[in-house]
């Protein structure tokens, strides 16, 4: 079914980012 | 023209709005109209980093403002003022090139699209913050629609970032 491959596609795009943003180092250093 | 480019700034808000309330603050912040006042949103600063937006801090914003725009917008002034100084002393960055929300047209005309800008800067404090990992989990559980939202949204606040 291409809207169910469509919507784990998406899902995956969305899990990928966060989990990127998650690792992202932030703040002053010190 | 990119996805960012084409950021509906009135899904962003209402998006945005769902996300602010998973911060659960005393403040109500269910509608474009309750957040105008700016407290929830300084409720909601609060919540993200305590060690900056003390009870001193909180303590400037007037609470029950009512219809009272000038009241608003000067709350919402040092709430944006504070999102600034947060982002450059304990985030280390710089947003440059975003455009700042007019809080004059949120303090008078509830403007749901400049509130929208509002709530994506405190959004940007909330995802680079050092409980970060609380809060993009809270998002990752959210419906995707709003995540989608919400992701178009940092990566649009990320592009205008510099160190």
């Amino acid at each position: 079914d291409p809207n169910m491959k469509g919507a784990a596609a998406n899902e995956g795009v969305l899990a990928n980012f966060f989990n990127s943003l998650l690792s992202k180092k932030t703040g002053v250093p010190g | 023209m990119s996805a960012l480019e084409t950021l509906d700034r009135l899904e962003l808000c209402e998006s945005l709005l769902t996300w602010i309330q998973t911060f659960s603050v005393e403040a109500p912040c269910s509608t474009v109209d309750e957040l105008t006042s700016g407290e929830a949103m300084a409720q909601v600063l609060q919540k993200i980093d305590v060690m900056y937006f003390t009870d001193a801090w909180i303590s400037r914003i007037k609470p029950e403002v009512g219809d009272n725009w000038r009241l608003k917008m000067s709350n919402l002034k040092k709430i944006l003022k504070g999102i600034l100084d947060y982002n450059h002393e304990v985030l280390g960055q710089q947003i440059n090139d975003f455009t700042l929300p007019d809080v004059s047209l949120i303090a008078e005309h509830s403007d749901a699209a400049e509130l929208g800008r509002m709530l994506q800067l405190i959004l940007g404090c909330a995802v680079n913050c050092e409980q970060k990992q609380e809060y993009i989990q809270t998002i990752m559980m959210m419906e995707e629609s709003v995540q989608h939202v919400v992701m178009t949204a940092i990566q649009e606040l990320m592009s205008k970032e510099s160190p």
